[in-house]
């Protein structure tokens, strides 16, 4: 259905977001 | 040929305005019927909001895609230049002959993550 | 031919709306349609709440993109002055 959709694109975004933050906070240190 | 095309154009236009006129009554004649109360809305007003909301989420997800596609992109251009940094740290000291300090606890969990 | 085809999916679409009007039409009369017409009201409201969610995730996603290009940049350049020290 549309809410389970829109639950399930909403979950993939934030895990995404998670990913990403941990990618860059990563990134940084290893550039410093 | 051009009068008859005409013709069919002109029936095609009157359907599509009966067609207009006929939704517009019903619409009008449930709202009459159900006037939205305290808190629950009529049924015309629900199905308008459901295909708003649908139309509303596929914007999203079309947003949503191309967003993916260029953050993996982004990502991986990053660790292949992290990479190259890294082996020319190498041949840098090895060239220099300089000793330098290993990789704290935070760098080599931050290495084993990138990786 | 397309022309033709694009005119009658859109009066069928329009004929479609009618028929999934028509069908409301004694939606306000039996009790149990009216429940079911209250439930679906109350799911739009929680779809759109996750759909607010969502569009902000999406709009910080954004962000996010914006600053991965930015770290590789800055990389780029990082990696540069090494092939020029070296």
């Amino acid at each position: 259905t549309l809410k389970e959709d829109v639950t399930i694109l909403l979950h993939k975004a934030s895990l995404e977001s998670q990913e990403n933050t941990d990618f860059i906070k990563a990134t940084k240190v290893l550039m410093k | 040929m051009e009068a008859e095309v005409d013709k069919l154009e002109l029936m095609f236009q009157k359907a599509d305005s009966d067609l207009d006129c006929i939704l517009y009554r019903l619409e009008y004649e449930i709202k009459n019927n159900h006037p939205d109360s305290a808190g629950v809305k009529n049924p015309v007003t629900l199905l308008k909001e459901l295909s708003a909301i649908k139309s509303r989420y596929q914007t999203l997800h079309t947003r949503f895609k191309p967003i993916a596609v260029e953050q993996k992109e982004t990502k991986g251009h990053i660790c292949v230049i992290l990479n190259k940094t890294m082996t020319m740290i190498q041949e840098l000291q090895k060239l220099t002959d300089m000793e330098l300090s290993p990789l704290t606890e935070e760098e080599k969990t931050a290495e084993k993550q990138l990786k | 031919s397309s022309d033709l085809e694009k005119l009658c999916s859109h009066i069928n679409e329009k004929i479609g709306n009618i028929k999934n009007t028509m069908s409301l039409r004694n939606c306000g009369q039996e009790p149990a349609l009216k429940t079911m017409l209250n439930k679906i009201g109350d799911e739009i409201i929680v779809v759109n709440e996750l759909l607010n969610k969502l569009e902000l995730e999406i709009e910080y996603q954004e962000q996010t993109s914006n600053s991965l290009k930015e770290l590789c940049e800055s990389l780029e350049e990082d990696f540069k002055d090494m092939q020029h020290l070296k």
